[in-house]
């Protein structure tokens, strides 16, 4: 699932990106 | 600074003249998303410098569906301290040149 996410929001555009693999294995 | 477990960076290089800016805001405990974005680490968007308020972007990512209304403040105030950075580092930059 490690795949950016677009919230369009009155014009806007928040681009919603995944945790990095990285961080994961910390968690 | 307190500690919201919010981070905001540039997502660009500010080349000092465009007044809308890239912007990455890094979410370090992602229980603060709600619902499907909870897998989630950082949101990307732009904010302009002339036009908008820091609070207003955060209202907008809550009635996205992104953070509960209770996190409005802190997601208002991270963007706030990295924007004010920003137009400290342009007017430094444009003194400098005077």
């Amino acid at each position: 699932s490690a795949i950016a996410q677009v919230v369009h929001s009155a014009g806007r555009r928040f681009i919603v990106s995944p945790v990095p693999e990285s961080r994961l294995r910390e968690q | 600074a307190e500690d919201t477990g919010l981070r905001v960076e540039l997502a660009e290089e500010d080349d000092g003249k465009k007044s809308s800016i890239a912007l990455k805001l890094w979410i370090e405990d992602p229980r603060k998303l709600k619902g499907k974005y909870r897998e989630s680490g950082a949101i990307e968007f732009t904010f302009d410098l002339e036009k908008e308020v820091p609070e207003g972007v955060a209202q907008e990512m809550v009635e996205s569906g992104l953070f509960q209304e209770s996190d409005v403040k802190a997601v208002g105030k991270s963007i706030r301290d990295r924007v004010s950075l920003i137009r400290w580092r342009r007017e430094r930059a444009m003194s400098a040149e005077e």
